[in-house]
């Protein structure tokens, strides 16, 4: 196998993911859907299950247009711009934070509640409460936006609008932002290889 | 159940979890 979603992941261990795991899913997503929509593939679509989110082997995070969705919300990429499940940037963005919210609260009974890090709480809390872009904003522009940067010079996003807005959150996160598409990708391509390691065990087992 | 890596709180009114599960 080459890929598993996030919901065999989750149903396989049977608990939640880390968080290095959740900001490296949120990253390596995010990188995949820029990339799709600067090669004009983007079908952007809400995530809708953690079981539309596959890690793959060697590291990388796709949104998996047909995964258990229901065959009438699912059309090819090249679908027209009307067609009633193309959405925002924002709003994929916003469900991709809560499906990663739920994988981090996994198992958890509903009136308990995990203690999240400050800096990804506020990741999710940015990524669940986007703001809307004023029209220049497509997906893959790299637009100068004017940004704050906090005292060691550190570029601060203080709204989600973008793909590249999370990337840069989660990038944030790390000591060295400039080595963020290495280690995420590293984090995933671990949590792929040690997932299937516990899947051959078990499957051994039986 | 062994330990958890990760702390379990009572979940709060204003709290992620209650504002995720009401979208």
């Amino acid at each position: 196998r080459n890929a598993l979603s996030l919901e065999e992941i989750l149903k396989l261990y049977n608990q939640p993911i880390n968080e290095e795991q959740a900001w490296a899913v949120c990253y390596q997503c995010c990188g995949s859907l820029r990339a799709q929509g600067r090669r004009g593939e983007s079908s952007k679509r809400r995530v809708e299950s953690p079981a539309d989110i596959r890690i793959w082997r060697d590291g990388a995070v796709t949104l998996d247009a047909g995964g258990g969705s229901s065959s009438s919300a699912r059309s090819s990429p090249r679908a027209g711009k009307s067609e009633h499940s193309r959405c925002r940037e924002t709003e994929v963005i916003e469900s991709l934070g809560i499906i990663i919210y739920k994988a981090l609260d996994y198992g958890l009974k509903e009136n308990e509640e995990r203690e999240l890090s400050p800096p990804l709480e506020q990741l999710i809390d940015h990524m669940t409460n986007t703001v809307e872009a004023d029209g220049s904003q497509d997906e893959g522009y790299e637009a100068l936006d004017e940004c704050v940067v906090d005292e060691n010079d550190k570029e601060v996003v203080e709204v989600v609008q973008s793909y590249r807005d999370v990337m840069k959150l989660c990038a944030a996160h790390l000591p060295t932002q400039s080595d963020a598409a290495n280690h995420y990708q590293a984090v995933c391509r671990a949590l792929f290889a040690e997932t299937m390691e516990l899947y051959t065990f078990l499957a051994r087992i039986k | 159940k062994g330990k958890s890596l990760y702390n379990i709180k009572q979940k709060h009114d204003s709290g992620i979890k209650a504002k995720i599960s009401m979208k």
